[in-house]
């Protein structure tokens, strides 16, 4: 699974993702990506999210959205947010992991697993870490 | 405002002791063309959504990530893909699940978004909707890596769930 998600400098964020999904997937199986609210999600009020992981877990806990509220209603800053959903995500028996950005200007991830290929670019250049 | 950019290219049983260097070198490599086509959009007051296509196009067409071009294969031995894209400024959103012919499915989502009153469509309605809408498209010969079609047989022959850690992610 891939994904990003950007802050512009009007002020604008955007999610995208795109998965082949599952290897030897059976009965036209689906996982989060393509899930609105689960995989990506986006929005000017809280935040932008893609995610990446066992997507049946993804789906159940909400991740991309359940993100965007808890920093919308909760106030929580990005990393608190989302190192809260995927908790949530392990404690139902998932794992896997998301990258956020906010209007604000955070830019976090958070993943539960041994790593995730990840990279992050601004103004100040270009950084990509995988473990 | 300063503009900022952030990609993933999977995660999960991602082990250092078992990559091998030019594996790794090759993801590292990708990650940072799909940051590249990011920047180039943003760094010139592009927009975040533009931004976030352009990236993830790379990556789709990068055969080292589980996302078009390299993507994992079905028990039957076929690229089924999904994709999703989200407006922040707006809430738009578009979705395909379960498509076989379009060369960038990020494109098809979006296409979803921008061209239809729907957020989601799947599998061969969602296939017939990208060639009316004159999308690029590709065969399945394009998207199966021999790699790929490998690991299927040797998760077959373990008689391996497509729920072992291993493959979950592709």
């Amino acid at each position: 699974t891939v994904g990003a998600v950007a802050l512009d400098s009007h002020g604008h964020v955007a999610a995208g993702t795109s998965t082949g999904g599952m290897m030897g997937k059976k009965w036209g199986r689906v996982g989060d990506s393509p899930v609105i609210g689960a995989g990506t999600y986006a929005d000017d009020r809280a935040c932008a999210v893609s995610a990446t992981g066992w997507g049946e877990y993804f789906i159940r806990a909400g991740v991309a959205h359940e993100i965007c509220a808890r920093i919308r209603h909760k106030g929580e800053d990005a990393q608190t947010a989302a190192d809260a959903v995927l908790a949530e995500v392990k404690s139902l028996g998932g794992d896997g992991g998301v990258i956020v950005v906010t209007p604000k200007g955070e830019r976090v991830f958070s993943f539960n697993t041994k790593g995730m290929y990840r990279g992050m670019a601004d103004a100040t250049g270009r950084k990509v870490a995988l473990y | 405002s300063e503009w900022k950019l952030v990609v993933h290219g999977g995660a999960g049983a991602i082990e250092r002791a078992r990559h091998k260097p030019e594996k790794e070198a090759a993801v590292r490599a990708g990650l940072d063309r799909a940051l590249a086509a990011g920047e180039q959009v943003l760094s010139s007051g592009g927009k975040a959504l533009d931004a976030i296509e352009a990236a993830i196009r790379v990556l789709e067409d990068d055969p080292n990530f589980n996302a078009g071009k390299g993507a994992v294969i079905t028990d039957d031995g076929r690229a089924e893909l999904d994709a999703s894209i989200m407006d922040g400024s707006t809430r738009a959103a578009g979705a395909v699940a379960g498509v076989t012919g379009t060369k960038n499915p990020i494109r098809l989502a979006r296409a979803v978004m921008e061209k239809s009153p729907h957020v989601m469509l799947a599998a061969a309605g969602a296939d017939r909707f990208s060639r009316e809408q004159g999308l690029e498209q590709a065969e399945q010969d394009y998207f199966i890596l021999p790699e790929r079609k490998k690991q299927l047989e040797e998760m077959k022959a373990k008689r391996l769930s497509a729920l072992t850690v291993e493959y979950k992610y592709g």
